[in-house]
This record gives structure tokens, C-alpha cells and sequence, in this order.
């Protein structure tokens, strides 16, 4: 049992390292708070933004916050696959160099895995495969759906 | 495995016809003013998944997921889920596996078909396994609940690997 | 105990219908649960946006949510006034038609009491009185204030 | 009466220097990347007001008030808020008002100033009052915590209001 959890534990901390560092900077890891007891304690997820003190997860600001879970999410994603993600405004909370930074890690992790997120955002539409718009008529949610040449900025939502 | 067609009739804020969204693989955007519907949409795929809690559908009681548009006249909540299934990530003999779950009457209980027959929900656990993450359900991230998850206490985080494995 | 109650809460749902109703369109009001004898139940809030039916603030969605919950607040001044609000991004499950409502809200209640609000939106910022840039250095906070033109576009926040 | 002035030393992201803003009345934006202090602003408002509790102030412990960016050398913090008072809306007869706050070393008491006299936190009751929507806090909204307002049951509505009055 100890095993297969250490086993689980690397692979996961091993995504981690490798999403956090290549696209945000900095690192980002596991710890265990207890190496020779692993089940009477937990797992600290620290983190590593450039430029500043290593911290544990909680005590980020609600964008850094964003961005860890986010990253530790898919990241387990190396222990038990999903076929898709369903994502609802996860990038409410992140400036600018977040949003983009997300819409970066999405785009790789799409490539394996469906992803079908709910955005408000205009920047993170133009990089997606697919977009479908919900408005309201009368009361009853209406679909629309259009195709989006990939980062077409010209290619405006009709509304 | 993806999700390939989305069918939903009558549930929340979707009407009485069969509105219905065919996905491709990849990364997917769904948008739209405040109100329209996106969350229903992934509320829509929780439900046909098994869902029953009815604050995870964002409800106060099941009854609250028919349409109520035009008042309670609506006796009829279908969705549909279509996953292509060429890889047979799902343990089905079959291209696409069409999941469908449907309640007729304000009290009824849930009615379950797998392409088309009729199926008992625990005949399901396998395939649900495969689709959704269960327990933790980590592959769904509801609105508003992202910095939830880095806020996990060190225990809670170790218990979702733990459950994985 | 109870006529004081009653006379707050007419004050209450007399601002919440004039604010919702004239920024927002549709409508919206409190509810007493049990008029009988209202403190053995609870006070609805009641929520009607353009177009659509009337409903609980509990079952509204994330962005319509937002509205409702901030002009209550607001309605609360009228029988608790404060002399500051603190409100941190309360804008970010916004779409553009409300954010812009919410400016128009906030611009007008900061005539009589002063809001100070974190925001990562331009088009909020565009039509605020003062606004202060904060940018971290080696991990530690600096302030940047700048003054804004009102409505000013193209006076872009230096970086 | 509104904020005229804030003065942050050594509290979270905000260095061993004196760091100020200048307020006017009205509508003020505050932005900036995110992790860059926005919400920290906000927090030292709180502080200076009295705010006892870690978890408001988005904190494990009360050490973790003191900016470590540095390792743990500091041993000072202190937040200073001068409130514009031409309208005497606070009971105290003077054109600005200064609360300070600040503790000293880990794990010692605040100290509480009223414009620059030590005072004990009880006197300030009057104060904070005026200030501070007491006990609601109904005039501050944290990150994340606008829905929640609007999910708030009828009892919970009708006791904010029971309270006030
Ligand atoms: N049973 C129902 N019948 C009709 N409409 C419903 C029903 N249940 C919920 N609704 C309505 O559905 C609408 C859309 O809700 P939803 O949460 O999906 O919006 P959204 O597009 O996610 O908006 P936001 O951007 O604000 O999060 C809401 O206005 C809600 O009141
Ligand atoms: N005691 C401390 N010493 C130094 N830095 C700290 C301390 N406590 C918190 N911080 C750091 O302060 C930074 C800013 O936090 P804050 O929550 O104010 O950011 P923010 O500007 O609101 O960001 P966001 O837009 O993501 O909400 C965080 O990176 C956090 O790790
Ligand atoms: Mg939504
Ligand atoms: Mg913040």
C-alpha cells in the first residue's frame, strides 16, 4: 500500500514540477509532512512563483491560488485518466499573463484529453478548437455554435 | 473516449425540444452572457452521469430541474450523453455508447437506457468509473470552486491520492 | 421590536426596487416568509431579470447572483449607513452588459459614501475618480497611483 | 467621513518601509498582476480596524502577519488608517482621525493608537461602530464571497436586517 502510494505520489509530483516550472517559472512540488509515517499526515502542495519565497498553497493570493489547483488537478491526471475536463470560469480570478498562461497549459492538455470549459473571457476563446454560445430567448437557453479559425482575432463572437 | 453529442430536453433552463451540442475532440469554449445557460450545460452532463445531489446540480430539490419557463406544466427531464468510444476506453463493443437518463413526473424516480436499453444505474458503475473520476471527481471544476481545491488542508490532499490508487 | 423591523425593511426593499429596476431592468423585492408573526421565518429576496421569470436569489446563476447580492448590500445603507465600502473583485463572473452596470451602480453610491474596490478590468477602471497600481518588487508590494481622466480609453494604465 | 489616508509597515507583502496611499472620497479602483498585494491592501484596512480573526485576514497564525520575505527578522507591524472627519460622523472632535495598530515581536499584543495616544481597544467601541457595519461587516466583501451573499438562507437575510435595527 505504502508503495503504490509513493509510486502515485512521484508520478504526480513529477507533472507538477514539469508544467509549473515550463510554463509559469519558478517550481512547484509535493511534500510529505510525515516521510516516515506517510498515512498518519498529509501532503503539502508548495509553490514557487518567480521572484518570490517558496509558499505552501494556502497561503496564495486568489490568481496564484488559480493557478496551482489547476495544475495539481491535471497533474493527477497521471495516476487516473479522465477522457474530459469540465472547467466552469476557472480563469474569473487571473490577470492577463495568467489567463494566457492557462489557456497555454489547456492547449497542451487538449491534445490527450477533451477539455470543455465555460470562459467569459475573449482571450482565452481565441485559442480554443471550438466554441458554442448559450443565450437566453424568452427564458430558454438557445445554442449557437461557429467554428473559430485558431487565433483569429478578426473573427469576432456574432452575437 | 470524448464526448461526441450532448441531447437535453426540458432540463432547467432548456426547453421543450431537443437542444443539442455536437463536441469534437480537444479544447472547447462555451460563452455566452450571464444567465443564458453554460453552467446548466455542464449540469446537463453531471446529471446524465448520475449525479444526485441535488446541490451539486445547484437545485434546492430534484423537482427544480424541470423547465419552469412557462410554469410547471413540463412532466418530461432527458439528457443524453454520446462518447465516442473507437479506443474502447469504455468497456462497451461499440463505436459510440449513448447514456440517457430520464424523469418523467415531479416525483419520479430516474430511468437509465445504454444505447438505447433499458439499464439498471449499478449495471453503470464500470462505465462511470472510466468517465468520471469518482469519488473526488477531479476531472469537474464547478463555478467558483477552483481556489477551493489549493485551499485543501495537507490531509484532504493526501486522501485524493490515496483514493486513486 | 416589531414596527422597528417592519420600517427597516421597507426602507430596504424600497432601494433594492429602484436601484434593480433602474439600472438593471425587471425587478426586485424581499419577501416575508411569515407575515404573521416574521421572526418564527426568514425574508426572501426576490429576483426579476428582463425577459425572464421571477426567482429566489438562490437559484439564479453565478453573474445574476452578483447582481442581486450587491444591490441588497447597497440597500442596506439605507438603514445601517456606512462611511466605506471594501469590495474585491466582485466583478470577475461579470459579463460585459452587467460589469457595465455595476460601474454604473458603484459610480453612482460613491457619490455618497466612498468604495474602494480591487479590480483587474479596464472597463471598470475606465470610469472610476482615482486608481492605484500595485506591482510586486523582489516579493514585496509597491503602490503606484495614478490620476484618470474619467471615461479617458486611451490613457492606458502604465506598466 | 471616508479613508484618507493608509499607512502599511512590515504587514504581509509590504516591506520594512513606510508604505502609503493617499485617498480621495468616491469611486477608488485598486489593480495590479495578480499575487501583487491588491487583496493585502484590503487586509490592512481590516487589520487597522481591529479584525482579530486569522482567517479573515486570510492567514494560518498571527505570525504570518509579518512580512517574511526576508526570513523571519521581522519583528514589526504596523498599519496606520487616518479617516477625513469634517462632518464629525466619528464621535471625536478633530478634522482627521488615525488609528494605528501594530504588534510587536511574534507573539505579543496589539497595540492600539488614536491619533498618536495609546488607548485600549475597548474605548474605540464608539469608533469602530461608525466605521465598521458591526457585527455584519456588511461593507466589506472579500474575494470570492459575492455569491455567497446572495445564497444566503431567509433566516440568515432576516437576521442581518434583525441585527442592524
Ligand atoms: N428549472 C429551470 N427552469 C428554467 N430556468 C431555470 C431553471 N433552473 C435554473 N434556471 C435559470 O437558468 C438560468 C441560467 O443559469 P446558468 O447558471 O446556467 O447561467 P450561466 O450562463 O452559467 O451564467 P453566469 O455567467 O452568470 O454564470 C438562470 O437564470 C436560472 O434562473
Ligand atoms: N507575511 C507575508 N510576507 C510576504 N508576503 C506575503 C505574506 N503573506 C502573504 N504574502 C504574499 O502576498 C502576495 C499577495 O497577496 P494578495 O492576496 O494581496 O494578492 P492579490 O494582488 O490580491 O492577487 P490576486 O489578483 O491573485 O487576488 C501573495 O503572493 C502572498 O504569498
Ligand atoms: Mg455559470
Ligand atoms: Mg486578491
Amino acid at each position: 500500500k505504502e508503495n503504490m502510494f509513493m509510486d502515485a505520489f512521484l508520478k504526480v509530483n513529477q507533472d507538477i514540477n514539469s508544467t509549473f516550472s515550463s510554463v509559469v517559472g519558478g517550481n512547484s512540488w509535493l511534500e510529505l509532512e510525515n516521510q516516515e509515517d506517510i498515512f498518519s499526515a498529509g501532503v503539502r502542495l508548495i509553490v514557487q512563483f518567480p521572484g518570490k519565497p517558496r509558499r505552501e498553497s494556502t497561503s496564495l493570493s486568489g490568481g496564484e491560488k488559480t493557478m496551482a489547483a489547476t495544475i495539481f488537478l491535471l497533474a493527477l491526471q497521471a495516476i487516473k485518466p479522465s477522457p474530459f475536463y469540465l472547467m466552469d470560469e476557472i480563469d474569473a480570478h487571473l490577470d492577463a499573463e495568467n489567463t494566457d498562461r492557462l489557456s497555454r497549459i489547456l492547449e497542451e492538455r487538449a491534445q490527450k484529453n477533451q477539455i470543455i470549459m465555460v470562459t467569459l473571457k475573449d482571450s482565452t476563446i481565441s485559442r480554443v478548437d471550438q466554441i458554442f454560445g448559450v443565450y437566453p430567448k424568452n427564458g430558454v437557453s438557445q445554442i449557437l455554435k461557429y467554428k473559430y479559425p485558431k487565433r483569429a482575432e478578426s473573427n469576432k463572437i456574432p452575437v | 473516449v470524448f464526448i461526441k453529442k450532448l441531447e437535453i430536453y426540458g432540463f432547467k433552463s432548456f426547453g421543450f425540444k431537443n437542444t443539442i451540442l455536437n463536441f469534437n475532440d480537444g479544447l472547447i469554449a462555451v460563452t455566452g452572457p450571464n444567465g443564458s445557460g453554460k453552467s446548466n450545460v455542464l449540469d446537463a452532463i453531471m446529471f446524465s452521469l448520475g449525479e444526485n445531489s441535488p446541490k451539486a446540480l445547484r437545485v434546492d430539490k430534484f423537482q427544480s430541474l424541470f423547465h419552469d419557463t412557462y410554469g410547471r406544466a413540463n412532466k418530461l427531464v432527458r439528457v443524453s450523453i454520446t462518447f465516442d468510444n473507437k479506443d474502447r476506453g469504455i468497456p462497451v463493443n461499440a463505436d459510440h455508447v449513448t447514456l440517457t437518463r430520464e424523469i418523467e413526473g415531479n416525483a419520479g424516480d430516474s430511468q437509465y437506457y445504454l444505447n438505447g436499453k433499458r439499464v439498471n444505474k449499478s449495471t453503470l458503475t464500470e462505465l462511470l468509473q472510466v468517465v468520471v473520476a469518482i469519488p473526488a471527481k477531479i476531472n469537474i471544476v464547478q463555478q467558483g470552486m477552483i481556489t477551493r481545491i489549493s485551499e485543501l488542508n495537507s490531509e484532504e490532499r493526501r486522501k485524493i491520492i490515496e483514493d486513486i490508487v
